[in-house]
């Protein structure tokens, strides 16, 4: 069920930025993902931007996996 | 309501960021 293959991949991202199980992404745990991923500081900050809908400075596992989703979308509506 | 707030500029950075994460996780150890 893709649905569902989709949940489980947004929660797996979702953990490697959650490094400490807080059960949310805060800007710095995005800034720490640098290292790993070939992206710049600026744009990780957009990344964290968009992710959060709620703009309250939390990324939640719902707003990731929303996120996550609307990218599978894009990707598979070429 | 649209809660994700996608526009044409931070897809592609976001296309980056995910498919990075992809490849974090399935390319060489």
């Amino acid at each position: 069920d893709g649905q569902q293959v989709m949940l489980e991949k947004g929660h797996e991202f979702f953990q490697i930025c959650d490094t400490e199980n807080k059960g949310y992404i805060t800007r710095m745990d995005m800034q720490r993902l640098q290292r790993g991923l070939s992206l710049s500081p600026q744009e990780l900050e957009k990344v964290f931007d968009s992710l959060d809908a709620d703009g309250n400075g939390f990324l939640t596992l719902e707003e990731f996996t929303t996120g996550f989703s609307a990218f599978v979308l894009t990707q598979t509506h070429v | 309501n649209p809660q994700f707030r996608s526009t044409a500029a931070n897809e592609g950075v976001l296309a980056n960021f995910f498919n990075s994460l992809l490849s974090k996780k399935t390319g060489s150890p």
